[in-house]
């Protein structure tokens, strides 16, 4: 469908146009970890896709377990949101804009946020007494 | 910026570029394509060609349904926008399902599940040229964009990224760059 923008759009379009594959997500904000919820399999195969679980782990349950918490965490660093590993609402509507289909990560290898070493060192406090 | 494994790139500077012939495109629609073409060889010593072969042009764009047989299947309107291949693959695949616009402003669309064709051309043509997704949210390789949003002005970010794959366009002078998006409002992803 090509459209300039100042075009009034067909009623039937119109009707159809909140249909987002993802929009399922908003009812999983707010899920715990340690917990069960009827979707969290889909969520974690939406984490798969792009590249933050392992292609290696396969029949997803709907258990928030800790496979899905990295998930989140990495996800949450990558586009610098709060990292708190919880499917708070401010990740939960990021999850569900669109996007590029190409991964984010590819093979455990990412050059995002998350690929990024932290000097740890700068944890420490440096004084200099005068 | 970030490179896809490897960091491959295209070896030589003139790039050709065909439509899906199955697709019948709008000289509208192949001009926006130009467009994005455009503001990435305005920043590298690269030219983009349009062919009317597709079986010999380096990069190949269609708009594909669902299931295109690249292992890569599309997901209706909205969800997942586009993809595209690493160099030298030259693949660019765009839903053909979205409601994709293509002239005047995506952000007073009426309709919110609206996507700037530009915007989202301009991403994956990163891609094909070699950039990987990056997490500055101004930067063009972001990997998200809200619906009826158009940023299409590399940022910082991009052009570095780039410059590192293919050096500098000599006729570059560094005033195209963008460290903010364009304009940005829209809804979060069609549940408006």
């Amino acid at each position: 469908h090509f459209f300039p923008s100042n075009v009034s759009i067909p009623e039937d379009l119109l009707k159809n146009s909140t249909s987002n594959p993802w929009s399922f997500f908003h009812n999983l904000s707010g899920c715990h970890a340690g917990e069960k919820y009827d979707g969290l399999a889909k969520l974690k195969s939406y984490f798969q896709y792009f590249g933050y679980i392992p292609d290696s782990l396969s029949n997803f349950t709907d258990d928030f377990d800790d496979a899905l918490e990295s998930a989140l965490r990495t996800y949450q660093r990558n586009f610098n949101l709060n990292v708190t590993g919880q499917l708070d609402n401010q990740t939960v509507n990021h999850v569900v804009r669109p996007r590029c289909g190409n991964p984010d990560i590819v093979n455990g290898s990412t050059s995002m946020n998350s690929g990024k070493t932290h000097n740890t060192s700068s944890n420490h406090v440096h004084t200099v007494s005068h | 910026y970030s490179f896809f494994t490897g960091m491959p790139r295209w070896r030589k500077q003139a790039l050709t570029y065909a439509f899906s012939p199955g697709n019948q495109l709008t000289d509208d629609v192949k001009a926006v394509f130009s467009r994005a073409f455009d503001r990435w060889s305005t920043v590298i010593p690269l030219t983009f060609t349009q062919t009317d072969s597709i079986n010999t042009a380096d990069i190949q764009i269609g708009f594909y349904r669902g299931d295109h047989q690249d292992g890569e299947p599309f997901d209706g309107v909205l969800g997942t926008l586009a993809h595209a291949f690493s160099p030298p693959s030259g693949k660019f695949h765009l839903d053909g399902d979205e409601n994709w616009v293509v002239t005047g402003d995506v952000t007073t669309s009426s309709l919110t599940t609206a996507v700037d064709l530009e915007s989202v051309a301009v991403h994956e043509i990163g891609h094909l040229l070699g950039l990987g997704h990056s997490s500055v949210e101004e930067s063009i390789m972001y990997p998200s964009i809200s619906s009826r949003t158009k940023k299409v002005v590399l940022a910082t970010d991009d052009i570095q990224g780039i410059q590192m794959l293919y050096g500098s366009n000599p006729n570059y002078n560094g005033s195209s760059t963008a460290s903010v998006r364009e304009k940005e409002t829209g809804s979060s992803g069609g549940h408006r």
